[in-house]
């Protein structure tokens, strides 16, 4: 993670950082990426019990004492990077509202996180360092996949972070204040679409 | 995002954009954050969604040898930008930024936002620094000691200057309304009207700095900091690399 008092430059900065932290979780174990997978349905949208396990998360790494998460169907071991990950995705998860929570779990189900996690990762790399307000012309390919209730989904999760987007024309507004729960977002997007992919 | 968030964020943005001055979460933290308190951050951060700063209930001031405490530790300026911060919360806490994505909603806002900067002056911390030593046999100290904390003291606030109450309400339609949303219990959840009261003096957002400690009782406050600094010498903090989580 970025130190503190230093500024961060660009996309690729964040994308480099989220793909770090990706690849300390995808070294779980199946099954431990199955059990963090499952604890954490049962956690979003519930967003008091998420900021109580990253706490308890936090107090493990202090002290490496045992963490009991209910959900869990096995025992797993995780290393310290690992629960640092793990730390640093519920970091961003505990960013997003309850009503994003519950969609992110309904996109997975509806298996559209890839489609979403393109959406966003377009749009922050293409206005990262935009401070201005404006409209953008948005690439069609990005969304033409969805159907109709699934594109319903994607405009209220990313609406959610801040983020436009008008399916007429087609095209999105930009506002450089909804770029950390952008960021936020597209961590959580990635970490999901991890899981639920292996 | 709570309307307090959504204003400690935008004011922070448009105060110091990119910079290191962090939104205050919570309004009920606000008192754990005035100048002096000691912080702890949170292991994993990140400054693309904010670096996380945890309250500890306790100030600098009383982790000190008793002594003398600065009549005045610290230096006020108020901001004359007033009205380009209302023009700016004007849209920030505008509900539909985020929920019009179909709906329709209102926003009422009955007051401004006057704010004013408290940073910690050199010449106090000087001569604390000079006067007083830590108290080494101190809890909280040795407790966070044996954890191996950084621990960050708030240097710089921007608060209040009057009590404000912020309004907004949101109604949203449209894709909210939609029979599969109903399950997630998205409806309450944006057809909302709320409205917050910040109390004059109120913390919105902070700089801190980090506490060295060398010794057991000496201390300082440098200037510059990174993620290599220990806040306590190194080699204190048992080492555990592998955590179990259970059924």
């Amino acid at each position: 993670a970025s130190d503190v008092g230093e500024v961060h430059e660009d996309f690729k900065t964040l994308k480099e950082e989220v793909q770090r932290e990706t690849r300390e979780v995808g070294r779980l174990s199946q099954v431990g990426q199955g059990s963090l997978l499952s604890s954490l349905c049962n956690l979003l949208g519930k967003k008091k019990e998420l900021q109580d396990l990253e706490f308890e998360l936090e107090g493990a790494l202090d002290k490496g004492h045992e963490v009991t998460l209910e959900a869990l169907p096995k025992d797993v071991l995780l290393s310290k990077e690992s629960m640092g990950a793990i730390l640093y995705f519920l970091g961003a998860l505990t960013v997003l509202s309850e009503a994003q929570q519950k969609l992110l779990a309904k996109s997975m189900e509806k298996k559209i996180l890839p489609v979403q996690l393109k959406l966003v990762e377009s749009t922050l790399e293409q206005n990262f360092l935009q401070e201005k307000e404006g409209v953008f012309p948005l690439r069609p390919e990005l969304l033409s996949s969805l159907r109709e209730e699934e594109l319903t989904l994607t405009e209220a999760l990313v609406g959610l972070s801040g983020l436009e987007v008008q399916r007429s024309s087609p095209q999105y507004m930009w506002d450089p204040d909804t770029l950390p729960r952008l960021c936020a977002l597209y961590a959580g997007l990635s970490l999901l679409q991890l899981l639920a992919g292996s | 995002m709570t309307m307090f968030e959504n204003v400690t964020r935008a004011l922070a943005r448009q105060l110091n954009p990119h910079g290191d001055l962090t939104p205050l979460d919570s309004l009920i933290d606000f008192k754990s954050f005035r100048p002096f308190c000691v912080v702890l951050r949170k292991r994993k951060s990140t400054l693309f969604w904010g670096a996380r700063y945890l309250r500890t209930d306790y100030s600098l001031l009383g982790l000190l040898e008793p002594g003398t405490s600065p009549t005045d530790p610290t230096d006020a300026g108020s901001f004359g930008f007033k009205n380009m911060l209302d023009a700016h919360l004007e849209g920030e806490v505008d509900v539909p930024r985020t929920v019009k994505v179909k709906g329709t909603a209102g926003l009422s806002r009955n007051s401004t936002l006057e704010v004013q900067t408290l940073s910690v002056a050199p010449t106090a911390l000087e001569s604390l620094h000079k006067e007083r030593k830590l108290a080494a046999d101190h809890p909280f100290l040795k407790e966070m000691r044996e954890r191996g904390e950084n621990l960050y003291v708030v240097m710089e606030v921007v608060e209040t200057v009057q009590e404000v109450t912020l309004e907004r309400a949101g109604k949203a339609e449209g894709c909210f309304s939609l029979p599969f949303f109903a399950p997630l219990g998205l409806q309450g959840s944006v057809n909302h009207k709320e409205a917050v009261t910040i109390p004059k003096g109120c913390v919105l957002a902070f700089r801190v700095r980090q506490l060295m400690i060398s010794g057991q009782d000496e201390w300082d406050i440098p200037h510059l900091y990174n993620d290599s600094m220990q806040t306590f010498p190194a080699g204190e903090k048992p080492e555990e690399e592998k955590f179990t989580l259970i059924q």
